[in-house]
């Protein structure tokens, strides 16, 4: 009955709201941690630190990070009337000159209209205000906009923030500049202040608006990954790896993101460990660092440790919050499905027997594409992108006995297939 | 190597094998 004594442990005996209690330590005390940052440092080793004191088996692993820097920076509307605007710059952002830029806007819904009205674009501050339809289609505008501006010859870009909810809440994020194309100023700013330049444009009103970013890029940061584990029994050689990522964007608390799971991560060995068990196989928590800028530390990661790849039995990740669980996306070949269509009927006592497809997540993506089988957490995430990546990513959307639930899933998981006598099949 | 149908038994009979495993932690 292993299954039960840990989720009875997790959900209703000593260890339960025990996740929840470590993140609510632990973001009270570093804050949010972005790479490169002191506060990520920190961080790592308050993990190293605290997962050592609970008797877990912890070493880091150097890797080199992004160390790019917000510094200061606003945006204020000045024509057709004063307002300012509440921005965040987008991570790898250029500055603007110290006494900013002041120029004339041209809003646009999408890249299509941008080329169409590109004569239009020549030394104004494109403002995007793309549609929410989801976060994966969306993004693109967050991630190319400042490149496909600077192409057509605007001097900045503000993107609307890539969420379907807001309270005038802007949300930053990573953004990438194409190779050979004149790199300018980009943050983005609120759903609200982006409709509202549509409305005035709408009207044949001239905008005007004054940016200014302090934001720079320092030389890359050393980092680690912070790798904690239970040794397999019989075969300690073979991994079954369960993850979140430590770093965060440099606003909220990265309670949500990913703080959650790399709690669970760290509460499924606890657990695990509590209850006196040793799987065949090595359980190992990695608590990636660099995530927001695309997996730096993950990448990696991947790079030093694929040559173990054959030992590789299962890669775990939750990104996507640590809400009310409903059940693992799973990716593998059919052989390796229909087990783990055993293993989550275990999970039967909390109601998350969904085996899904698709497992997911930037951190374990480059060992599922080499074919490595890959398990996310699927959570009720209908409300994830509301807080993602802005002041509102707190404790305050974090729920104890949701995390309970998370923690108990992750731990029966991970247990369960590092114990089975044979390794998942490829 | 095993006739094609051999394989597809051995298979069959090593999810069933698993299945009785994995339930053994109920």
């Amino acid at each position: 009955d292993v299954a039960k004594q840990i989720i009875d442990l997790a959900v209703f005996g000593a260890a339960q709201n025990r996740s929840y209690r470590r993140l609510a330590d632990f973001t009270d005390t570093i804050g949010n941690r972005v790479s490169g940052s002191h506060n990520l440092e920190m961080a790592i080793k308050y993990m190293y630190t605290a997962m050592t004191q609970d008797g877990l088996d912890v070493h880091l692993e150097p890797v080199k990070i992004p160390h790019w820097v917000r510094g200061e920076e606003s945006a204020q509307m000045i024509v057709p009337r004063a307002k300012s605007f509440a921005i965040l710059g987008l991570g790898s952002s250029v500055g603007t000159p110290p006494e900013g830029i002041e120029a004339e806007v041209l809003v646009v819904e999408s890249f299509l209209e941008l080329r169409r009205r590109a004569s239009e674009a020549v030394g104004k501050i494109v403002v995007f205000n793309q549609p929410f339809v989801s976060y994966g289609l969306t993004v693109v505008y967050r991630a190319y906009g400042a490149s496909e501006a600077a192409k057509v010859g605007a001097v900045a870009s503000l993107i609307r923030s890539i969420t379907p909810f807001s309270i005038n809440s802007p949300h930053t994020g990573w953004q990438d500049y194409q190779d050979g194309v004149k790199r300018i100023p980009t943050a983005c700013i609120t759903v609200e202040d982006a409709e509202l330049m549509w409305r005035f444009a709408q009207r044949g009103q001239k905008i005007v608006v004054r940016l200014m970013m302090g934001a720079k890029t320092l030389p890359d940061a050393d980092s680690f990954n912070t790798v904690a584990e239970i040794k397999g029994w019989q075969h300690p050689e073979q991994v079954v790896l369960l993850s979140g990522h430590l770093d965060s964007w440099d606003v909220g608390q990265g309670a949500m993101d990913d703080g959650g799971g790399a709690m669970i991560s760290w509460e499924a060995l606890s657990l695990i460990k509590d209850l006196g068990l040793r799987p065949r196989r090595t359980l190992r928590a990695v608590l990636w660092t660099g995530e927001e800028q695309g997996g730096v530390g993950a990448q990696q990661y991947y790079n030093l440790h694929k040559v173990n790849m054959s030992n590789f039995d299962l890669v775990m990740e939750s990104d996507l919050g640590t809400f009310t669980p409903l059940g693992l996306q799973f990716t593998g070949s059919d052989a390796a499905r229909k087990v783990m269509e055993e293993v989550v009927k275990l999970l039967a006592p909390i109601n998350t027997t969904k085996l899904e497809t698709h497992g997911e997540g930037t951190d374990i993506s480059p060992w599922m594409q080499a074919g490595v089988p890959g398990a996310s957490l699927h959570v009720a995430d209908s409300r994830y992108f509301w807080f993602h990546h802005s002041e509102g990513d707190t404790m305050t959307v974090q729920d104890p006995q949701e995390m309970n639930l998370c923690s108990a899933l992750w731990a029966v998981v991970a247990y369960v297939v590092a114990d089975l006598q044979d390794m998942l099949q490829r | 190597a095993l006739p094609k149908n051999s394989r597809s038994n051995d298979t069959e009979r090593k999810a069933s094998h698993v299945a009785a495993e994995v339930a053994g932690y109920t």
